[in-house]
């Protein structure tokens, strides 16, 4: 059995539809 | 005396290392220009576990920014892939299998024992180290929810032109159309008889293609039968819908064409091991419907044996039948209006919907039960093929 392990950070995430809006201006940029 | 030193080789612990100015052409390899064919002689869902295996080596070096910026570069990459190939089901298919895998794995191995009871001692040893990715598991579960819908839009666009005509118009009871002459005989088993006409056989060719590249792609079982009970209950509904509106197909050869084909789909449903989606279910209204243009409709007795029969069909959609059924042979008669009234009389209880037709475009919702994979991580090899020679072994 594995050691026991210290707490994993919880790693913060944009939702799926921020992540649309980051690449609407991402695309906007684009030539 | 002279002392050896051996030296071990170091095991590869199924993680894989690149640059950071490398992620753009990782992301560009596996996703943006990656073609289901490259992949399709290799572990099913190649892509996702390779992407898995870097996210792990990115944990493990406890470089939050590096996790944060593959998974977004990759989930944003999937989305436009998905968008360039919007009527694309080989593609749809395939990316529906690598996020639902990839949202497995990070499950799998995250290290919270509810996800680990079928891992290997391997695979509890692969498990991350430094990072919670319970966030970027929503974000993976929308996606997926987003590529599952793309799917069933496409396979249903492909689908639905073909229906009516298999279901309805096309003669494919084999000892009917065995009777004719050679040149009908022909046309009905043709894939395309006309323009718009199908048979039932195209149909089930056609599902035969949709479940075999679902399968290809490793797409878990699960997802795959929700797809067909969402295709099924299609197929069933807009048959109905247009033996409601179609005063020339409410016959007793009809009820015994759509008889025959729904029993074929039900046959193609077993062979295929699909019988537990729920997809003959969704058919229930329509075969209630095919019988109850073969049954008998003169006594109260045949009225009573008719409302014990159509539990899935409102009382309006069962007159609706009744008075659009039509004779078209001298054996056959038209429905008296005093046995609908009768009908009508002993359904009066019912409390059914009101509105005629039903929505062929209601979709189920879907799940994604939990999927973890047998596979080791350490195991995988990467076929050159892939161009992927930047990615270090760890």
């Amino acid at each position: 059995r594995a050691p026991p392990q210290r707490p994993r950070v919880l790693l913060k995430a944009p939702t799926l539809a921020e992540m649309d809006e980051l690449n609407i201006s991402e695309e906007e940029e684009s030539p | 005396r002279q002392a050896t030193v051996q030296r071990k080789e170091k095991d590869f612990e199924g993680m894989l290392e690149y640059y950071k100015e490398d992620e753009n052409l990782l992301v560009k390899n596996l996703v943006t220009d990656m073609k289901p064919q490259v992949v399709s002689a290799t572990v099913p869902c190649l892509p996702a576990y390779i992407l898995f295996m870097c996210i792990r080596h990115a944990d493990y070096m406890n470089d939050d920014q590096k996790v944060h910026s593959l998974l977004t570069s990759t989930i944003n990459a999937i989305k436009k892939v998905l968008k360039k190939h919007n009527d694309d089901i080989e593609m749809t298919s395939f990316w529906l299998a690598n996020t639902s895998r990839l949202l497995h794995c990070l499950k799998q191995y995250s290290g919270d024992e509810a996800f680990m009871t079928q891992n290997t001692a391997k695979q509890n040893e692969h498990c991350l180290k430094n990072f919670d990715l319970a966030e970027y598991r929503q974000v993976l579960s929308d996606l997926s929810i987003q590529i599952y819908q793309q799917l069933i839009k496409v396979a249903e666009g492909i689908l639905q032109p073909m229906i009516v005509s298999a279901m309805l118009e096309n003669e494919s009871i084999p000892s009917l159309s065995g009777v004719k002459p050679m040149g009908y005989r022909k046309r009905s088993s043709s894939m395309v008889d006309g323009e718009n006409s199908y048979s039932l056989e195209a149909v089930i060719r056609q599902l035969n293609a949709f479940h075999a590249t679902m399968c290809d792609h490793g797409l878990d079982p699960e997802i795959i039968q929700q797809v067909f009970k969402q295709l099924f209950y299609m197929i069933s509904a807009v048959t109905l819908n247009n033996l409601l509106l179609r005063k020339d197909v409410c016959s007793w050869s009809t009820g015994m064409q759509l008889r025959y084909n729904i029993s074929q789909l039900e046959e193609w449903l077993r062979g295929k091991n699909l019988q537990q989606s729920g997809a003959v279910g969704t058919m229930e209204p329509l075969i209630q419907a095919a019988q109850l243009l073969q049954v008998k409709k003169k006594t109260t007795e045949d009225a009573r044996a008719i409302c014990s029969l159509c539990t899935s069909l409102s009382t309006q959609q069962i007159v609706k039948i009744l008075n659009l059924y039509t004779p078209l042979n001298e054996f056959e008669e038209r429905v008296t209006v005093s046995f609908i009234r009768n009908i009508q009389g002993q359904l009066q209880g019912r409390n059914d919907p009101q509105q005629l037709l039903l929505d062929f475009k209601h979709t189920f919702p879907v799940l994604f039960p939990y999927t973890p994979s047998a596979l080791s991580l350490e195991t995988l090899h990467i076929p050159a093929s892939l161009n992927l020679d930047f990615l270090t072994r760890v």
